[in-house]
């Protein structure tokens, strides 16, 4: 899967994803990726969020729509993909994923679970940098 | 102070991620970004996980899915298990712009891309049906997602049909193993 958030100059706020999904699926299974809120959520007033992972278990949680909201409230988006990643690792502490938070005024942050040595990469490019960043997290 | 325009991807995905940023910079539309970035991914089968030829089912079909959110008016467009069409994020743009509804899967959703004037085409290719004859000739196809049936599906292949005594509420699963080149 891929899953983008963007900001652009007007502070408009858009996610997506697009996925082929788990190999070998039970024909017409479909993950998190294509449901709001859990593939990908995106709110002007606070930013947007997007998960990647083992898409049966982390749609049960909406951990995008968690970490936005989490960031409504306050939350730095490290601290809200955290919160959004905990919530489904106390019901699942074997499952896999990782979600990533942009808010409105460009912060970002991610985190991540069960990849184990293999830490977590993403890439920002914002209007600071000259070059794409690619950042990566231990889970 | 804000650090915009901007744009986060997950995993590797440079170039995906650069079209969304040329976009930004251009045009302005973060919605526009989040549609031809990923479009980047599809076209250059980001891994093996994003686009055609990528992660078949038990049938060795390969489907899509797709989500474009607009933070501004809440308006969300998403497809799937789209099948033979190849652009699902354009797809999903489409569900977006010209319906009411948000998600649309499935055989449907594919006439509804044609309808949209999107081309018909096979998500197979050879490496992906290569990857399905392994699976399902060389390993008895495992791993797979069935429970509770018979033939006991970590040993053998389909079709399967139920077992009527299991435990009811059963947490435990075995977690689907994630790695760069399988994951939702």
């Amino acid at each position: 899967t891929i899953g983008m958030i963007a900001v652009d100059k007007q502070g408009n706020v858009a996610a997506g994803t697009s996925t082929n999904g788990a190999k070998f699926k039970i024909p017409g299974r479909i993950g998190d990726s294509p449901i709001p809120g859990s593939g990908a959520y995106a709110d002007n007033a606070v930013g947007g969020a997007t998960a990647t992972g083992d898409g049966d278990i982390m749609l049960r949680f909406l951990p995008s729509f968690l970490a936005v909201e989490e960031m409504r409230r306050g939350a730095s988006p490290t601290d809200a993909a955290r919160t959004a990643v905990n919530r489904i690792a106390e019901h699942y502490p074997d499952f896999m994923g990782a979600v990533i938070a942009l808010r409105n005024d460009g912060e970002y942050g991610a985190a991540c679970h069960g990849l184990g040595d293999e830490p977590f990469p993403f890439v920002v490019k914002d209007i600071t940098m000259t070059k794409f960043k690619i950042e990566k997290i231990n889970c | 102070d804000a650090k915009l325009p901007v744009v986060v991807t997950t995993w590797n995905f440079v170039n995906a991620t650069v079209t969304a940023w040329d976009i930004l910079k251009k045009t302005g539309f973060a919605l526009d970004a989040i549609e031809k970035g990923t479009s980047v991914c599809e076209k250059q089968q980001c891994d093996g996980t994003v686009g055609y030829g990528g992660s078949p089912d038990e049938e060795s079909e390969t489907t899509l899915d797709a989500l474009i959110m607009d933070g501004c008016t809440m308006n969300v467009g998403a497809v799937g298990a789209l099948r033979r069409v190849k652009h699902a994020a354009s797809v999903a743009r489409h569900v977006l712009e010209h319906t009411k509804h948000s998600i649309l899967v499935g055989e449907m959703a594919t006439n509804f891309a044609k309808q949209m004037g999107f081309k018909e085409e096979s998500l197979t290719t050879t490496t992906s049906k290569r990857m399905w004859l392994k699976w399902h000739y060389r390993d008895q196809c495992q791993p797979n997602f069935w429970m509770n049936v018979e033939p006991d599906p970590t040993k053998f292949c389909g079709p399967y049909k139920k077992i009527d005594n299991i435990v009811k509420r059963s947490k435990h699963t075995i977690p689907m193993k994630v790695s760069r080149f399988n994951h939702d």
